[in-house]
């Protein structure tokens, strides 16, 4: 554990913890892709099922309790009880294009072959386009909600301060996994232009909206 | 690198 690390775990459980609060408080899901966060839920089940198999620290245990806990409960809020205010209109983009290609390149790009190596690393290539529907819902309404920037901006610095973990493993452990970085990397590229706008417009308070 | 190590990760 570096510092990196942790802040890029904090960021994470910030950007899940600032998804629920929105919904709760604003008796409302409008604006947040309902298939980013059933692919995020997909992502984290089938990345988490170590929790039966392997044990590595209170810490760790805990937080994929946490992620899993809260991504089934967004489900539950988007899809059960705030469902008529879910945009499913906006949220048109096919993940069945993100999911397949996921799968298929688990399948030839992966450390060892079991199906719980296999899993971890569909997980690692599917988190990696995971927001795709959710940015092209902003792109579609133009918009989006102060709140849900943040969440964003939150939930996109997460893998920025892994990368930062991964080059300090590098030189300290020299740890290198390749599948996690170039993923990493990929997932990190994908926000960049909301980043942009967030920096430019949402912390100068003004409503991110798309010109 | 041994797939293992990646997995103390999140």
């Amino acid at each position: 554990m570096n510092i990196f690390r942790l802040c890029g775990d904090l960021s994470h459980l910030l950007a899940i913890l600032l998804l629920l609060f929105k919904i709760w408080k604003t008796r409302s899901c409008a604006g947040i892709s309902g298939k980013t966060q059933l692919l995020f839920t997909i992502v984290y089940t089938a990345r988490y099922l170590d929790l039966f198999t392997s044990f590595v620290s209170v810490y760790n245990s805990v937080m994929k309790i946490v992620f899993l806990t809260a991504s089934y409960g967004t489900l539950y809020l988007m899809f059960y009880k705030f469902k008529p205010t879910y945009d499913h209109n906006h949220d048109s983009f096919r993940i069945l294009y993100l999911i397949v290609p996921a799968l298929v390149l688990s399948f030839i790009i992966v450390h060892v072959y079991t199906v719980m190596e296999i899993l971890w690393t569909f997980s690692i290539y599917l988190e990696a386009v995971a927001i795709m529907p959710q940015l092209f819902m902003v792109s579609r309404t133009g918009e989006a909600e102060t709140i849900t920037s943040h969440y964003l901006f939150a939930l996109g610095s997460y893998r920025a301060l892994y990368i930062l973990n991964w080059i300090y493993r590098y030189y300290t452990e020299d740890f290198l996994d390749w599948i996690t970085i170039m993923a990493g990397i990929v997932q990190t590229i994908l926000y960049c232009d909301f980043f942009y706008l967030y920096i430019t417009k949402v912390l100068k308070g003004k409503r991110l909206s798309l010109p | 690198v041994k797939s293992d190590e990646a997995h103390d990760e999140l």
